[in-house]
């Protein structure tokens, strides 16, 4: 059993942001141990980057709208290039 | 708006297309039909015009297919990815794959088929993302209250116009002289007719084609190959290597020169390495590798060493009992010597001088003879 759901949820969730970032914004795979904490340079750079590209407030926080907005169906091409 | 880097782009026209396969959740009748409709969105605004065949290779190939389907881009089960396209090219690039775990359907119930299509095309005849929330070039999949009414944004246009420019005024002018699209400039070598490889391996959904000192590193999704020297990549390894291969499961790519061999993993040289070649079970008369290449269904490696091959189970770790044999014989049509082979698409690439064999295993024959530097988009 997990010791912490919140933190399960909390994992999952960053899993996510963490696989969106690389798939479509580039974000280096090799920044995969800083994930964890949200405020971390690059990461936070890639959030600001997303939310521009796809008309969010850029805040370059996972905020409810970025974290739906992760959720949405969408096209499997990256939105910036290699 | 925005194109692909490099600006790819068709410079013939009609194109061909194929629907290689469909889903069962519409009638084929429908899957025809959305698709002719997505086409037909940009023929109305460019010069271009599609044609429909149905066998053998076409310019836009279209299918259906779930999770890994052998380009290096797994789909993900239903929801995220819908599906991605490739930009114009050879081969792979042009194709248009739509995840079958989703609900494709005619109307808005589920993911609508059109909408979809319409997209991935954008992206088939060059068309990259748009930041702009109206456009379909925008990423995420957005429903429209009323199908009918659907019509491309000025930002679609600006950008499908940027590289085809705006539809003839008479249906005359419709047909473009057929050309095939232009090498880019790029190292001379690279296109050199005569160029051959050391060694040829897949990394982590790259193709990397050693020679020398040097390295081409080649990305499906990017036409254009880099080249760089090994050295700088991993400044423990020789130049000159002769062979290499990668065992996908374990992420680890093994580097062979005269009776050394390395581990790589990503730009990590693992420890413990160099390693002497007879620690893998081959006789002391064996002093080089020619070649190597891991089958991912057979969890075995080959090894080809002047006209006879080994087998190392990678299980096990140690050689396949009964051999080495002669290639040939278990090889049909692979007869000359093997400079380098990779596997990629359920296809064995053999590479002798600057002669390519795409040789099937299943059917052990060779089904395509090609260029060695047909990969690096010459």
């Amino acid at each position: 059993y997990p010791l912490d759901g919140v933190s399960t949820n909390q994992d999952s969730s960053m899993d996510l942001v963490q696989q969106y970032l690389e798939n479509y914004y580039n974000l280096e795979k090799d920044v995969r141990q800083f994930v964890r904490r949200k405020d971390s340079g690059p990461v936070v750079k890639k959030i600001r980057e997303m939310q521009k590209f796809l008309g969010l407030k850029v805040t370059g926080k996972l905020d409810s709208d970025t974290m739906e907005m992760m959720h949405k169906p969408r096209c499997g091409v990256p939105d910036v290039a290699h | 708006f925005s194109t692909f880097p490099g600006m790819p782009k068709w410079r013939k026209s009609p194109l061909t297309y194929r629907i290689v396969n469909y889903t069962l959740d519409l009638p084929s009748t429908a899957v025809d039909a959305a698709i002719d409709r997505a086409l037909k969105v940009w023929e109305e605004v460019t010069p271009l015009t599609f044609s429909r065949v149905y066998e053998g290779d076409a310019d836009i190939m279209i299918t259906f297919a779930v999770r890994d389907h052998g380009d290096f881009t797994p789909f993900d089960g239903p929801g995220n990815v819908l599906a991605h396209a490739f930009p114009p090219g050879q081969g792979i690039y042009g194709d248009a794959h739509f995840d079958d775990d989703e609900q494709w359907t005619k109307d808005t119930s589920g993911t609508n088929l059109f909408l979809v299509a319409a997209h991935e095309l954008g992206h088939s005849l060059g068309l990259y993302h748009s930041a702009n929330p109206e456009a379909l070039m925008y990423p995420i999949y957005k429903s429209f209250a009323d199908l009918e009414q659907f019509h491309l944004s000025a930002d679609d246009v600006n950008g499908i116009q940027s590289l085809y420019g705006p539809p003839p005024t008479s249906p005359e002018d419709r047909l473009v002289p057929t050309e095939s699209v232009p090498p880019p400039p790029g190292n001379p070598a690279t296109c050199d007719p005569a160029l051959s490889f050391d060694a040829v391996s897949t990394l982590r959904g790259e193709m990397l084609f050693f020679k020398d000192r040097h390295f081409w590193r080649k990305h499906l999704r990017v036409l254009e190959p880099e080249f760089h020297l090994i050295s700088s990549f991993w400044p423990s390894l020789p130049s000159d290597i002769d062979a290499a291969y990668e065992v996908t499961s374990k992420d680890t790519v093994f580097i062979f020169k005269g009776n050394r061999f390395w581990a790589i993993r990503g730009n990590e040289v693992q420890a413990g390495y160099p390693r002497g070649i007879e620690t893998l079970g081959f006789p002391s008369t064996v002093r080089k590798i020619d070649a190597a290449v891991w089958h991912k269904d057979k969890r075995m490696t080959y090894f080809f060493v002047d006209d006879k091959y080994w087998r190392f189970d990678e299980k096990k770790q140690s050689m396949e009992p009964g051999l080495p044999k002669k290639i040939a014989d278990d090889f049909p049509g692979i007869d000359s010597k093997i400079d380098a082979v990779f596997e990629a698409f359920g296809f064995f690439y053999f590479f002798s001088g600057s002669t390519q064999l795409q040789y099937d295993p299943n059917a052990m024959k060779v089904t395509h003879v090609l260029k060695s530097n047909s990969w690096l988009n010459c």
